[in-house]
């Protein structure tokens, strides 16, 4: 799955890919303070390659749990099923429905999207990217985004949740890169200096199909130097 | 079925029963045809049982090719004719109660000799979802072997079918059971029963035959969303079932009757079902009983969680129930709304939990308060529309009408429990239905000003494996889509469904529709208002009261449905003399009379007409 983290203050985006095995659960966010956590399973494609250089691994199913609530959501890319300790209620992603009870509201739209609120401060949206049935390579797969963070802890980390506070980063010297389209640079992040280059990335959150190009700055090698340690540090054994 | 009056001379040659089933609507057209080979005239009695829920929309009799088709009119003006002969000391009546679920009609005419008859008769339903099927119900029972036997079963569901099956009371062996078939895909589904002569008989040699019994057809659509919305003609129907919800708690209290009428084997048997029950509650739920007689005692002060321990204690209390005295039946309700009041407003059970209390008795209360207006008073002043009140009526001697206005005023209903061996079954059956609570207050909502005529749209509860129908007509039939919403309240959060139609994919999905009838949806509609303002009619008064009958009667007309408010006649030549009957829809009144079946001759009338009326009552 690639990441994409929008910086409002620089009016720019860095990105990076993740490559893992299929099955593999990577926690995104997790707040000590909130208890909230959202971790997500990898998917690959339907034919799928070995080699890492070459292969597409996407978000097959999240898990979004407020262990202050006693609350969790599974969403895989069929249902959606909501957890409240040990009562369940499934959905499926033909159903248009608003779930609320007291600090969480979740918001079901057919085929689309599905919106789920903590009470004013987090709001994460979750895709659905529905490809033709009979696609010989591509699986349907899930999006992930982070609309309203403020609500979250300073504590928060993962993979996603650990860009959630200010940080700085420089770049500088653009020179030409492999790709002609696709200048390299190097960017100062986090005390580490990287080659990145620069590219664009999708923002599906609008227009499902098509989607909204985000420019931004790729770093290679699973976000090595960008992301605080290594990606593997991020490997979790299950969904919850 | 075709009873023949003498059974030499006449051949029944046909007998079919052809049901279109679509959208849980079903239309059912039975057609018997027979010939007198015989010298002389012979009476033939065309008998069919059709369940107590359907309407006959028609009756038509053809005599040697020449038709007779039925009228329905406002029954008072049928009854006319009809009390006419009745006050020359004759009765007739061409329906009557059948059973727990069937009603029976009748007809009976003289065929002269050489001459063919067809009887049919077409009658109409919607199919209710019973713990996660819709169910149609045949009662088969030709009393002679027939040579063109056939039920034919179409049934199309834009939704798709997920299961279907046929099950016959009568099919013991594999020889019969090759006269079956069934079979779905997609949006269809097929089911035919055609039995040749040979396999009708009930032993190789016999010339009786072996169909006999019941005939019931189960289905279920998919459900890969919660609701479903069509629209043809611009009238609309809205299928609301949800899955995968979690069960609300309950707070239930039993209020049993223990007078001395329940002594033996009711008794035995409503022991036997409480037993059953506290087996399936759930632990999350509350609950008490109310025991009744001339007194009213309790089994705990107040509501209790139904932990192991509880339980277990209270099927000892339900094993060790007596019966005694009389029966007060005020108290006795009052004592238990009062007890889930107070559990309410003291915060005793969950506040997502909903109350329900179901009342068990067989005769009418003879201590206290009485009076059956009275008590439905003190009962709904009591509830306040809070929870709704079961009854349940035990065998026949008691007041059933007073049990179903009371439970129908508090958003319940009433059920008959028949005095067979399997009472208790019954009463299980009934509490698994309410078992299963998925939202309460559940409120079906469309965009203000575009739609009218709206058929029910709140409902108390929604129970698990059953479907909410709200169905009404566009006030605008170009509008581009079509909106819908349902909101309740579930066992954690509160939900709201949103259902949005767009009317070019509605055409498309529902361009095989003309695979049954086209006018579905209307008639669908017409079925579902006419049974909600027969049953708003049951409880009330003066103006509202004769609006409400007003409204019933003029679309029973207009759908030439036979309702209670309208009666159907059928002539035809007889004897050169002029014939009214009449049958009577056995509703579940008090000590109904039932109706006799037959013909009554009517001297005054013009010759060759013999006038058969059917109604609903």
């Amino acid at each position: 799955p690639h990441f994409i983290i929008q910086i409002p203050e620089k009016d720019d985006a860095i990105c990076f890919n993740i490559d893992e095995d299929p099955g593999t659960v990577l926690r995104l966010i997790q707040d000590p303070v909130t208890g909230l956590t959202v971790n997500g399973q990898i998917i690959g494609e339907k034919t799928g390659r070995s080699d890492s250089q070459t292969r597409r691994t996407y978000f097959g199913k999240l898990g979004i749990a407020s262990a202050q609530m006693d609350f969790r959501i599974e969403v895989t890319r069929e249902n959606i099923t909501l957890w409240n300790g040990d009562s369940l209620s499934t959905f499926s992603w033909l159903d248009t429905v608003m779930v609320t009870q007291d600090g969480l509201s979740v918001m079901i739209n057919r085929k689309k999207n599905m919106v789920v609120s903590f009470g004013d401060g987090v709001t994460f949206v979750v895709v659905l990217h529905q490809v033709w049935k009979k696609e010989p390579a591509h699986h349907d797969f899930l999006g992930f985004y982070v609309v309203n963070s403020r609500g979250m802890s300073a504590q928060t980390h993962g993979l996603l949740g650990q860009f959630f506070h200010p940080f700085d980063f420089q770049v500088s010297d653009v020179h030409p890169g492999s790709d002609p389209t696709k200048p390299d640079a190097t960017m100062v992040v986090k005390n580490h200096q990287l080659t990145v280059t620069r590219g664009s990335q999708k923002d599906y959150r609008k227009d499902i199909s098509v989607g909204r190009n985000v420019a931004c700055w790729f770093v290679h090698n699973n976000g090595q130097g960008l992301i605080d340690g290594i990606h593997r540090d991020y490997i979790v054994p299950n969904l919850f | 079925s075709l009873l023949l009056g003498a059974v030499d001379g006449i051949e029944v040659y046909s007998t079919k029963v052809n049901c279109k089933v679509t959208s849980r609507f079903a239309h059912n057209v039975v057609t018997t045809r027979a010939v007198n080979h015989a010298n002389t005239a012979k009476e033939v009695s065309f008998d069919v049982e059709l369940p107590k829920t359907a309407f006959i929309t028609n009756f038509t009799l053809t005599i040697d090719g020449v038709t007779y088709p039925g009228k329905v009119k406002e029954k008072e003006v049928a009854k006319k004719q009809y009390e006419k002969a009745v006050s020359q000391g004759k009765t007739a009546g061409l329906v009557k109660a059948s059973g727990r679920k069937l009603e029976k009609f009748t007809v009976s005419v003289n065929v002269a000799a050489g001459s063919k008859v067809t009887f049919e008769l077409t009658y109409e339903e919607l199919l209710k979802r019973h713990k996660g099927k819709y169910e149609m119900y045949l009662k088969v029972q030709p009393k002679q072997l027939v040579k063109h036997f056939e039920i034919t079963v179409d049934i199309f569901e834009p939704q798709g079918i997920s299961t279907l099956d046929a099950e016959a009371s009568f099919i013991t062996n594999d020889l019969l059971g090759s006269a079956l078939t069934k079979s779905f895909s997609g949006k269809k589904g097929h089911v035919s029963f055609k039995p040749s002569l040979n396999q009708q008989r009930s032993c190789p040699t016999c010339t009786d035959s072996l169909l006999k019994g019941d005939f019931i057809i189960t289905y279920d659509v998919n459900r890969e969303s919660p609701a479903n919305v069509q629209i043809v003609n611009g009238y609309f129907v809205h299928f609301f079932a949800p899955q995968g919800l979690p069960v609300v708690p309950k707070s239930v209290v039993f209020v049993i009757d223990v007078s001395g009428s329940m002594h033996g084997r009711k008794m035995e048997q409503t022991k036997d079902a409480l037993l059953k029950i506290l087996e399936d509650v759930k632990q999350d739920d509350y609950l008490n009983f109310i025991l009744f007689s001339g007194d009213v005692t309790t089994w705990k002060d107040s509501l209790v969680p139904a932990t192991p321990e509880n339980i277990q204690e209270a099927s000892k209390f339900v094993m060790d129930i007596q019966d005694r005295g009389m029966t007060n039946i005020n108290d006795a309700l009052l004592r238990g709304i009062s007890m889930l009041n107070k559990a309410r407003e003291e915060h005793t059970v969950p506040e997502r939990s909903t109350s329900i209390i179901i009342m068990l008795t067989d005769g009418d209360a003879n201590v206290g308060e009485s009076r059956p207006e009275k008590i439905q008073e003190n009962v709904r002043n009591a509830i306040g529309g809070k929870f709704p009140l079961y009854n349940l009526g035990f065998g026949n001697n008691l007041n059933y009408n007073f049990l179903e206005n009371m439970a129908l005023e508090n958003h319940g209903l009433a059920r008959r429990i028949y005095e067979d061996s399997d009472a208790n079954l019954q009463l299980q059956g009934f509490y698994e239905e309410v078992a299963n609570p998925l939202l309460t207050g559940v409120e079906v909502e469309y965009p203000q000003n575009a739609i009218l005529d709206l058929t029910q749209n709140s409902y108390q509860h929604f129970y698990d494996g059953s479907e909410i129908v709200v169905a009404g007509r566009l006030a605008d039939e170009d509008m581009n889509s079509f909106k819908a919403a349902v909101k309740g309240h579930g066992a954690i959060n509160d939900l709201t469904f949103t259902e949005e139609v767009d009317m070019k994919e509605m055409e498309k999905a529902l361009q095989e529709r003309d695979y049954i009838f086209g006018d579905y949806i209307e008639r669908l509609w017409a079925y579902l208002t006419i049974e909600q303002l027969l049953d708003k009619r049951k409880n009330a008064q003066g103006e509202e009261k004769e609006n409400l009958t007003a409204q019933a009667l003029e679309l029973s007309l207009k759908y030439h449905f036979v309702t209670p408010l309208t009666s159907m006649v059928v002539t035809k030549p007889e004897d050169n003399e002029n014939q009214t009957a009449i049958a009577n829809k056995p509703g579940e009144g008090t000590r109904r009379q039932g109706e006799v079946p037959g013909t009554v001759k009517d001297p005054e009338s013009q010759p060759l007409l013999c006038v058969f009326s059917v109604d609903g009552d």
